[in-house]
C-alpha cells in the first residue's frame, strides 16, 4: 500500500521501485504475512549542480566541487536513502511460536545525495 | 544455507532460518495488530514502530508462546482440587538485549460457565511459580503468583505477569490450580462447580518485547 515513487525516466537520483517478494529469496514457508512488499531503492547521478530536490548534504556539496577539480581522485557523491519506514512482519520463530515483529528502515521514501 | 544469508538473518534478529515444524494457526490477537499497522498511515507507522498502541507498552517484539506443561496428580487436594497443571514456556528464543516490557498469560475455556453456584460458593485459581527442573508442586506455605476467586468462569481469563517475569530465564513454569470453595455439606454443587473448570483448553503466554534496534534508537534520541 506504500505510494509508488514516480516512474518518469529521470538519471537523477531518485527512489526506484523495487517489490521484494519473499517466495524468490525462498522464505515463504516461515514469513506469514506479508508476502512481499515494495521497498523501493535509490539509483540515479548526484551531478553538478546539485538541484534542491536532490536532498543533498552540505558534504555532496563540497564532495562535488572536489569531484570537479579531481575527477579522478574523488567520486560524485552517491544517491542513497534519506528516509526510510517501518514495516511489520508476522512470522514463525525457530521454536515454531508465531511473533510479530516491527522492522525500522524496510521502505526507501525518499533519497538524497 | 550461505553465509551471506545467514548473516542477513542474523540482522534480523534470527539465528537461523526458520522452517516450522508444526505450524500454529495465527494467534487471532497479533493478526489484529499486524492489520492494523498495515493501515496506519506513514508518520503514525514511523512513530508507533517502537510501541505497542494496542497494549499501551513500549516494545517492537510480540511473540505468543504456546504451553508445553502436562497435567499434575492431583496430590493432596485441599477443598476440592478442580483442576493442577504445570505451564511451561520455553522463552530460549529471546534474545541477550532485548527487554521485556510485558507478559501476559491467557487461559482459555472451552466455554463461558453460567451455572449459578450456591450461596458462598466460588472457583478459585492459583498460581504458583515452579522450577521446571524441580518440585513443580506447590511448596506448603509458598504464597501464590496469583489468586483470584470467580463465581463464573470466562471463555479467556488473562493475567498480566510482567513483574513475575523482569528477568525472565530461559523458560517460565507455573503451576495452575483452580478448586470450588464454598459452604460444607453442599459437595454436589461443588462437584458441579468443578465441571466448569474442566472446560479448560488452552494457555498462551503473549510477551512484548523492545528489541536492541529499537533501544539503540531510543538512546540515540
Amino acid at each position: 500500500s506504500a505510494p509508488s515513487p514516480p516512474l518518469t525516466p529521470s538519471p537523477l537520483c531518485k527512489p526506484r521501485r523495487l517489490y521484494i517478494s519473499f517466495s524468490d529469496v525462498g522464505w515463504e514457508n516461515w514469513i506469514i504475512a506479508p508476502q512481499g512488499y515494495l521497498a523501493n531503492y535509490c539509483g540515479g547521478d548526484c551531478p553538478f549542480p546539485l538541484a534542491a530536490e536532490l536532498n543533498s548534504t552540505n558534504h555532496a556539496v563540497l564532495q562535488t566541487m572536489v569531484h570537479s577539480l579531481d575527477p579522478q581522485g574523488t567520486p560524485q557523491p552517491c544517491c542513497v536513502p534519506v528516509r526510510l519506514s517501518p514495516i511489520s512482519m508476522l512470522y514463525y520463530d525457530n521454536s515454531d511460536n508465531v511473533v510479530l515483529r516491527h522492522y525500522q528502515d524496510m521502505v526507501v521514501d525518499e533519497c538524497g545525495c | 544455507l550461505s553465509p551471506q544469508e545467514n548473516s542477513l538473518l542474523k540482522s534480523l534478529g534470527l539465528s537461523a532460518k526458520p522452517s516450522p515444524k508444526k505450524p500454529v494457526p495465527v494467534p487471532p490477537v497479533l493478526w489484529r495488530m499486524f492489520q492494523k499497522r498495515k493501515a496506519l498511515p506513514w508518520p503514525d507507522k514511523e512513530r508507533d514502530s517502537c510501541r505497542v498502541e494496542e497494549l499501551n507498552v513500549p516494545g517492537d517484539i510480540v511473540r505468543v508462546f504456546a504451553d508445553q506443561g502436562r497435567f499434575l496428580p492431583e496430590g493432596q487436594p485441599q477443598g476440592w482440587l478442580c483442576l493442577r497443571k504445570l505451564l511451561f514456556f520455553n522463552l530460549s528464543v529471546l534474545e541477550e538485549g532485548e527487554r521485556l516490557t510485558m507478559a501476559q498469560l491467557e487461559l482459555q475455556f472451552h466455554h463461558n460457565s453460567y451455572q449459578a453456584p450456591g450461596p458462598g460458593q466460588v472457583l478459585e485459581l492459583r498460581l504458583y511459580q515452579a522450577s521446571p527442573r524441580g518440585l513443580p508442586q506447590p511448596q506448603p506455605g509458598r504464597r501464590p503468583l496469583v489468586e483470584r476467586s470467580f463465581v463464573h468462569l470466562h471463555k479467556s481469563l488473562l493475567f498480566n505477569l510482567s513483574a513475575a517475569l523482569k528477568m525472565p530465564g530461559r523458560s517460565l513454569a507455573l503451576v495452575l490450580e483452580i478448586s470450588a470453595s464454598g459452604r460444607a455439606g453442599a459437595s454436589g454443587s461443588l462437584r458441579s462447580l468443578c465441571a466448569s473448570a474442566d472446560a479448560f483448553s488452552a494457555t498462551s503466554l503473549l510477551v512484548v518485547t523492545l528489541g536492541q534496534q529499537c533501544r539503540a534508537g531510543r538512546s540515540r534520541r
